[in-house]
């Protein structure tokens, strides 16, 4: 069956679609067959990253690994009750159709909570949670004491997790697998690096997360958008951007983060 | 008359809470009485940076500036229609009030396309755009091409603040001063970094923003969240932290960045 993987953060630019870009092209190029929904409606960064790797492919002659990818529309009915019926509906429809041809869909979640994020979340085999090495971020997971740093009530987001966690065990009878990574470390960081940090695995065991290695600030992670390309696509994809210690350092972080991610029908 | 700065930008993270809460603080060092509204009414990011500044002051007795803050809810009608014109009545109630007693005010926007956001936009004196330096976010204000980095038609949010521009035109007979900086950016980028700067150098001509200073990626910019400080309230706020090289270096980006801006009834 497919294992539906939700990256999600309700909190704004903690890197969710660059990670959701990064594990689609990843589990490809491990021979998978992967979908792609992108849920920031508006925006679209995910699918704007997947149709610049299409135009590129055309350009160039190139046949790079791309992702199933079904778009969602928003529902246009003034009536809220109306909407989100209609919504629910496309959702589960997209999600039994890339389950038929896919063995993982990635779902790039908004940084806000709407219903289709919600819808994701409850359906997710695993959630994956980038977070900036930020207080401002943390903020969301849970609060803390400004001059203990100890960690102190589940805030909005975890609650969200929480609620779809529930809803999930009803319903399907199933767990989800919640995973927790920082993303744009710096290595400029000494002391909020390690509170950030303590708070984090504080607060993995309160609310039943598990974390896992994460990515730090690199270029490679943004620069290759406009291209549509990660930095798995280098070697064949006709760009000028040659290999530094930054490229083989961010390898091992994206083999890194999937070795603790145990997705199923992956060896290491 | 009241200047209304709203830090806006669709794209999450980017900055702006960030931007919001040093602007405010600079301002009222300055004398200046300021007004706040933050408008990402579920995460509240400002807004909980200005609850822990309070929450500091009476823990260490300390009589720090703070703006005048007025907290917006959302309508939880369930017709559209009746719950726009709701929250436009809220939103302009609230900045009438401001405005009898404040020099500034300072509306942070959501990292998403609300009605509270339009409304504030198409109210603004001053729009502020922080960005990061990475065609992801670049993707928001125009496209770009892959193989020239020339700049291609304006995106959504740019389309977003060029309706409220009209809007405002049409209903107040004034302008908006639109100015756009870079944030979070990094030492260790030469190429990226120059070509999202080209980018926006050919893109504030062709759609008319201002481009500003800005800042550099700097843990003092997010690591006195939990205090409630910024890094302009170090010298009596009672915190451990010590001045650095990087502190030095953030005041004076604040300083450049208030100066480009030119707001009204201030000396450089
Ligand atoms: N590890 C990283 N190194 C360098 N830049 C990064 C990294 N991760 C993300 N970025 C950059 O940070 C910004 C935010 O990332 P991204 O858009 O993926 O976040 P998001 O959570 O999807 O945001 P949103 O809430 O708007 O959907 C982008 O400009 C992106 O290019
Ligand atoms: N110049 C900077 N240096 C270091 N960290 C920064 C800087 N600017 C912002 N940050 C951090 O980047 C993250 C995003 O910043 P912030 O929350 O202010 O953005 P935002 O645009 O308000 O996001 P949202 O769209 O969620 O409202 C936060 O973790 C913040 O602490
Ligand atoms: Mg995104
Ligand atoms: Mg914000």
């Amino acid at each position: 069956a497919a294992h539906v993987i939700v990256v999600g953060n309700e909190k704004g630019g903690a890197g969710k679609s660059t990670v959701a870009m990064h594990l689609a092209v990843a589990l490809m190029r491990m021979g998978k067959t992967v979908g792609a929904i992108d849920l920031d409606l508006r925006q679209r960064t995910f699918g704007r990253y997947l149709a610049n790797r299409t135009q590129w492919c055309e350009k160039r002659g190139l046949d790079l690994p791309r992702p199933h990818e079904i778009i969602l529309t928003p529902s246009t009915l003034r009536d809220l009750d109306l909407a989100e019926a209609e919504e629910t509906d496309r959702f589960s429809d997209a999600l039994s159709d890339l389950k038929t041809r896919c063995d993982f869909i990635l779902i790039d979640a908004p940084g806000a909570d709407t219903l289709y994020s919600r819808l994701a979340h409850a359906s997710a085999d695993t959630v994956i949670t980038p977070v900036n090495d930020s207080f401002i971020d943390f903020d969301l997971l849970a609060e803390i004491d400004p001059e203990t740093y100890q960690v102190g009530k589940p805030s909005l987001y975890s609650e969200m997790v929480w609620e779809c966690r529930k809803q999930k065990a009803a319903t399907q009878k199933r767990s989800i697998d919640w995973v927790v990574m920082r993303n744009r470390v710096s290595m400029l960081d000494a002391r909020n690096k390690r509170r950030v940090g303590e708070g984090l695995k504080m607060l993995s065991q309160r609310i039943g997360f598990r974390l896992a290695p994460g990515f730090a600030e690199r270029v490679i992670y943004r620069e290759l958008f406009p291209l549509g390309l990660t930095l798995l696509d280098l070697t064949e994809s006709g760009s000028t951007v040659t290999f530094t210690m930054s490229h083989v350092a961010a390898r091992q972080e994206l083999r890194d983060l999937l070795i603790v991610l145990k997705l199923p029908g992956l060896e290491g």
